[in-house]
């Protein structure tokens, strides 16, 4: 095997010409093509799959045109709380988190957890009390709110028939 | 939710995926992103996939897990193991997108919404973006 590959996804939801306004067409292509680059650099160096996922995941996370990290969607309370898994095809090695709230790269804190622990999934203020002890860089509550995010909420709670985003307007 | 799937040079997959849930989601639910089977799984025998969507049919097929074993115990291709696992889906009513890789190199997407954020780039293919179903 010499040749390599990295695919990506931001989300899948009701987005359909004319919904997207331009600017937004536009930001999550250059989002997107942001992602590829960080991992197909990494790939195109002889690095690892692992190590290319990781880097493309983060980048997106850092985007607020994605649910993830940054411009993550709010839960019915006001607030944002991260779910994030890797997973290494070469010795079925994984780390995951959940509900995670002040870490600001889950994904690099899943892959701490796979690293640098004996566990495989923490979730709540646990994994984010571990991220803390293992150095995983931390973001204020702040770093991942968005006006569009907080809109969608209001958006949604307004309309009780629909509690949460079911139809996935929101991808 | 966002997510990644790669082989490097050596053969080896990867799969990555993150997300901050449903908007307006309560009493702490979790989807299938965290969940290693459902949302996220790589296996070099098989394929990485990373999944997104209404988390709680992806969690119940345990669906990147089960693209993996369909690889791995049938010979199916990634593509047409994609295709199954999505058509599966949405028979339960479920909606949703999964992207795939596998060891030969071969990567793939799938999904039943009218759009998907997505890309792809290989040692032998230029760098790809799409949002619409129609690309």
């Amino acid at each position: 095997m010499t040749g390599w590959t990295l695919v990506i996804h931001g989300g899948s939801g009701s987005m359909t010409r004319g919904v997207l306004s331009t600017a937004d067409d536009n930001a999550g292509r250059a989002g997107l093509a942001a992602a590829l680059d960080a991992g197909g650099d990494i790939l195109r160096g002889g690095g690892s799959a692992l190590d290319a996922v990781e880097a493309a995941v983060r980048v997106m996370e850092d985007d607020p045109v994605f649910n993830a990290g940054r411009g993550s969607v709010f839960t019915a309370e006001g607030r944002i709380e991260c779910d994030a898994a890797i997973m290494d095809g070469s010795g079925r090695t994984a780390g995951a988190v959940a509900g995670v709230r002040t870490t600001r790269h889950p994904v690099s804190l899943a892959r701490e957890v796979m690293t640098n622990s004996a566990h495989v999934f923490l979730a709540g203020a646990g994994a984010d009390s571990f991220a803390r002890a293992h150095g995983v860089e931390a973001a204020e509550p702040a770093w991942f709110e968005t006006v569009e995010r907080r809109r969608q909420l209001d958006e949604i709670l307004a309309n009780p028939d629909a509690p949460f985003d079911s139809g996935m307007k929101y991808g | 939710t966002v997510g990644a799937v790669a082989v490097d040079s050596a053969g080896h997959v990867a799969a990555a995926t993150s997300t901050g849930g449903l908007t307006g989601k309560r009493w702490g639910r979790v989807g299938d992103s965290p969940l290693i089977g459902a949302g996220t799984y790589a296996d070099d025998r098989a394929a990485a996939v990373s999944c997104t969507g209404a988390g709680e049919f992806f969690i119940r097929l345990g669906v990147a897990h089960e693209i993996c074993a369909r690889i791995r115990l049938t010979g199916l291709s990634v593509d047409d193991a994609a295709r199954e696992m999505i058509a599966e889906l949405g028979v339960m009513g479920g909606k949703g997108g999964l992207i795939a890789v596998g060891p030969d190199g071969v990567g793939t997407w799938n999904f039943n919404t009218p759009g998907m954020y997505r890309g792809r780039v290989s040692s032998h293919r230029q760098a790809e973006v799409a949002i619409y179903g129609d690309e």
